[in-house]
Formats: C-alpha cells, structure tokens, sequence
C-alpha cells in the first residue's frame, strides 16, 4: 500500500496548491531555514488526525490555515490530501486509489473525507488499522524525539510499546 | 493485554539490541523491564553502551550518541509494523559524517517496504537520496516546492541552486 | 533595583533589535514588557519577524529562525557586560550555509574583546575558525585533545584525519 | 583579562592531564560524535562552580570523575583549572596569572584554590564579579538553549536579565 502523494492548499505556507509525489526509497527534502520543509511534516500529522495545535507549532487549529504575508491576503481555508495506492486492496475500500482528506476554515471545525465522501476520523482510522499508518511513533520522526524517548520522566518507551501492541 | 505488552516487549527489546549494534558497529544494548507485580506499570529503561565504553546511565552520552540510541529504538518498535512511509526532520543533525553514513544505510536496508521523506541540511545524507526536492520560498512566505537534480546538487551550492529557481 | 532592571531592559531590547536584523539580514524583532505594577513581575514577551513575513509568535518560527532568535537575544545580554571567552557548543546545528556564515560574522564582529570557542561538526564554521582542534578517543573511553591544521581539515575529511593522529 | 588555558585530569573522558591552550580570535572544536567535546564544555561550566549535577548531564556530582574502561580503573579524583591572564590586573590579586581551581574525590566534597591557595567559591565569585565571567546565560551557550529561551512558559529571559541587571 503505497502513498502515491501528499496534496496541500493553503495549509501553513504553502497558499497554492502544491503536490509532492512520494516515490520509492529514500526521498529527501532541502531548502533555506523557514522555506516550509517542517510544514509538509506539520501537514502530514494533520492529515492523519493530529489534534494538538501545540504539536503543530500553533496555539489553536485555525493556526494551519495560510496567515497571509505582507503582500497576499490570508486564506479563509486549508486542505490536505494523503492519496494511497489501494491497487493490492490492502484498505478495505473498492478504489484502485484512496484519498484521505481534512479540511479546515477559519471559526470552523475539521471536516474528513475518503475520497471525497465526508467521514468521521474513526473511519479514517478503523480503515488504517493495523497498517502502520497513523500518527505512530515512527511514521514521523523529529528531532525532538530523541530527548523525549530517553527521558526516563517522561515514560515515551512505555506510550510507544503499548501503541504497538 | 498483559501477554500482549510482554510479547511485543520481547520482540522490540530484541529489534533494538539488533539495531544499536548495527548503528554503534558493536556496544551493546538492552531494554530492562523493571517488573513490578504488573507489567503494564512497570519501569522500562534504556540501556546503551557504546563500544570500549563503560556501561553508564543513557544521559552521560554524547548528544549524537543519544540520537541515534533513540532512532535505534523508534525502529525497533517500527519492526513490529513497519509504515508504508515514515518523515524524518533533521534528525542527523547530531551526526558525525561516520554516523550519518551509518544511519542512511539503515534507512536503505529498510527502503524496500517503506518510502522514506528525509528533511535534512546534511550534504551526505543528500547524496545518498534516491530523489531530491526543494522548498523555496522565492515571494517571502509563501512556499513551493520543486525537483531538484543530483546535477544541481552537486554543481554548486543546492540551497544557492534553489534561490535561483 | 527597579531602576536598574527597566535600564537593562531597554539596553537589551535595543540591542536585541539591532543583532536581530543583522543576523536575519533584515525583519524586526522585539522584547516587550507586558507591564504590570511591578516591572519586577510583568511578563517578558519575545517577537521576531522575519522579512517578508507577518508578525506571529516565535513558536510558528522555523527551526532554524528559533535558533537565530535566540542567539540574537542571548548577545544582546551579552553586550551589557561581555564576557572574556564563550563556548558555543554546536548552535549551528540547525542552520543552513547561509545563516552559518551569519552567525559566524556575529561572532568575528565580537572576537576583538571575547575569544570564541565553537564546538562544531559543521565544515563552513570550521573554516571560519582562526584555529582548530580535535578531540578523538584513539582509545576507547579515552579523550584526547590534538591541534588540528587547515591543511588537514580541507586535505581530507577532518574526522578522518583525527582518527588517523 | 584573558583566558590562557584550561586544564584538566581525571574529569569525564579527559583522564590524561590535558592542556587547552586559549588563543585569540576564534576556536573550532570538532571531533567524532562521543569523543568528549562537550566534556570539555562541562569542564569550564564546574570549575566555575556549577553545583547541578544535572546541568552536567550527572546524577551525583562523583560522575565527573573519570569512572575507567574496559581497560582502564576508575580515578580517585577529578580536577579543572581555568587560567587567566591578569598583567592588567583587572582582577585584584597581585599575580600576572590567575588560576582558578576546583578538585573532587569520590564520596568527598569539592575543594575550591585560587593559585593554589585553598579558598571557597564565594571568594572566586567574589574575585570575578563584574567581569563577566561565570556561569551566566552567554559564557556557556548550549543547543538546548534555544527551546528555553523562547519558550514562554519558562520565564528564562526574565532570569537573564535580572543576572545581567
Ligand atoms: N499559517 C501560516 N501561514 C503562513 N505562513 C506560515 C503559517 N504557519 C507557519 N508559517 C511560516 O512557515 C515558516 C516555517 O516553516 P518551516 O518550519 O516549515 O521551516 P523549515 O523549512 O522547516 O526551516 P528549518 O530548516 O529552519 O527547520 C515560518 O517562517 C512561518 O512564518
Ligand atoms: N566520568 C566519566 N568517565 C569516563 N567517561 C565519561 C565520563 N562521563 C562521560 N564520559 C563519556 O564521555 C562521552 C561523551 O562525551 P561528550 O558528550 O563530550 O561527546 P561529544 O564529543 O560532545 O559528542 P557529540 O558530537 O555527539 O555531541 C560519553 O561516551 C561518556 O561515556
Ligand atoms: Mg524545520
Ligand atoms: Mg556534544
């Protein structure tokens, strides 16, 4: 079950919309500080149901919605996409492909979808089960994880195990 | 549950111990599960012994020592089910070039079930992926996202390349 | 001490301004004192802005930019009373090559009244250096301080030729 | 005032006498990740007096004493001077070098000298106040830092300030 792409518009700051196909292997991502590479991963966690605005570096969830700069108006929305490739119907959906989609506009709640059917996020999640998809562990990996995860006070190994298990 | 924990402990305990070797080119390491007269509340601590080095607590380590003793870990747990994707950001960023060339190939031993996103500033991590992207942000604040060539990469400066897109 | 702490205050805020631009080549940034009756117990509030883009919290700031700001503010204390020597260890680990050599210009700005030693693992701080040395453990366990020449450090990849001292 | 060197024996990995020599301008320090640069860092960070064994990544302040190999036995005691240049005699003792000393054994307390003369802390804080040595926020700069300084909740700038007031 492979991810073919991540599509976002008007998450963070990427106002346009913007598609990055996932290939195989080892893909890597490079630019200036503050160009945008933490918010793919921002986007990504959010996508998959993340539903702490501190996790994603902001004070509430409309945070994620593109600010505007000095010269471009503020959006009133933000969309991400995480598209599958469901051709070995490993999720159980009859599509040769699977969009998993979240939605957010400004003094609104976030709305879900599977290709493009509204959903809640407990179907999102009952369709992953089991695949290692989700906002685990080891599906996003920052750097700040490291303190964390050897930090004896903060029992992270625990979390983790029993996620797993 | 209880079984469950046990039996996923064993096998992360034993993925982890694999790993570090790996990573570390020898030292040692273990998961100790602390039992107290249930498992699922007991202590879990980490163990990491550098090779030629005494063994100590986790915190006397170096701070690239600690990062790749904590990707030792997450990878263990990713073992159990490994994700179709996982995202780095700049987790290499404690490393020497030895470990980054170490801490790459693990991610090649495992890029055959799982396409990796790796978000670095590190030369040789760059080389050794398999595609590159660039984030720019050309009009300040607003991101976008372009295919950078191993040509690029390699003729001048990859972040001086992508200012001039 | 009233007195004393609003006198500081505005030095540092002052200063902080300043270094702030020179290190991001533009933007602004600002230390503001949410005054309460008691100076001695308002809330000290950070804010950076990077060019080009909207004012926000630090916490929306990147990496990168986080690092930069806090370098700023902690130089701006720096200049109340400058200190004869600072070790750095490893603050340029999040940078990108352009803002290293910001923050190595800082430093060379500085070097006049404070001798600047820079734990590092990145090539262009090194070249900045007036001198280097290494530190190995030929023998496990071991610490080992050697002088290290530019000849070395440009021949072959520096780390190399350490283990090979 | 300069600072001519730092010496050190028996403390963490350094177990020979090792010699720093302070030069003018600035110092690059690199090595192999776990080879003891940060060591050194903590070095200077004790003998000033440090008195958190915590800060110096230690549960118990014995921890700094070199603790052997596989190879070698543990040391009895650890010891760091930090030598000044005082021709100007900016510090006021009538000696052209000043050497600040701090010595520990195991289960025993720590001895302060000052040119070898037995003296307590107070006295060294005493002697430097005002010239900015110490362990204030900028003499020592750790990655770490950065979180701290920008994070709010932390009220870090505000003990700064107050140190620098
Ligand atoms: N809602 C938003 N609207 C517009 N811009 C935003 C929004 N949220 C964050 N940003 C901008 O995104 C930038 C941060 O991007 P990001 O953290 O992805 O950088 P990065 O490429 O990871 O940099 P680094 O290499 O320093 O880690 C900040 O400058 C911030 O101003
Ligand atoms: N009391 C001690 N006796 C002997 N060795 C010690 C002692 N305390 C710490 N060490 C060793 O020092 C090493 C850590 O050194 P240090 O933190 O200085 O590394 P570093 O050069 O900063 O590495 P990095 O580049 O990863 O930050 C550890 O491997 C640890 O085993
Ligand atoms: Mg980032
Ligand atoms: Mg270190």
């Amino acid at each position: 079950m492979r991810l073919k792409r991540v599509e976002m518009i008007g998450f963070k700051s990427f106002m346009d919309r913007t598609v990055l196909d996932f290939r195989d292997g080892i893909t890597c991502v490079l630019g200036p500080n503050g160009c945008g590479k933490s918010n793919v991963v921002d986007a990504v966690r959010w996508v998959l149901g993340e539903q702490s605005a501190k996790q994603l570096r902001g004070e509430k969830m409309e945070d994620v919605i593109f600010k505007g700069t000095r010269r471009r108006k503020p959006m009133s929305s933000a969309e991400v996409s995480l598209v599958f490739d469901n051709t070995a119907q490993r999720l159980n959906l009859p599509y040769a492909e699977v969009a998993v989609t979240r939605r957010v506009s400004r003094a609104g709640t976030s709305d879900y979808f599977l290709n493009k059917t509204p959903c809640r996020l407990k179907d999102i999640r009952d369709l992953f089960y089991d695949t290692g998809v989700g906002n685990n562990a080891y599906s996003v990996i920052e750097q700040e994880i490291v303190g964390q995860v050897l930090d004896p006070s903060e029992d992270k190994v625990r979390t983790i195990l029993e996620e797993g298990s | 549950a209880r079984e469950m924990f046990q039996t996923t402990f064993e096998q992360v305990r034993q993925n982890f111990r694999e790993i570090f070797t790996t990573l570390f080119s020898g030292g040692e390491a273990d998961l100790i599960l602390h039992k107290t007269d249930d498992p699922l509340q007991s202590d879990i601590q980490v163990m990491a012994r550098p090779s030629g080095k005494r063994v100590d607590s986790v915190s006397l380590l170096s701070g690239g020592e600690r990062a790749l003793t904590a990707i030792a870990l997450l990878f263990a747990v990713y073992l159990i089910k490994p994700s179709p994707f996982c995202l780095l950001d700049e987790v290499d960023a404690p490393l020497d070039d030895m470990n980054v060339g170490r801490f790459v190939r693990l991610l090649e031993r495992f890029s055959d079930r799982t396409q990796f996103i790796v978000i670095t500033h590190n030369k040789l991590t760059m080389e050794a992926g398999n595609h590159l992207y660039g984030v720019t942000m050309e009009e300040s604040g607003v991101s976008r996202l372009v295919s950078v060539s191993f040509d690029e990469l390699r003729g001048e400066d990859p972040i001086e390349a992508l200012e001039g897109i």
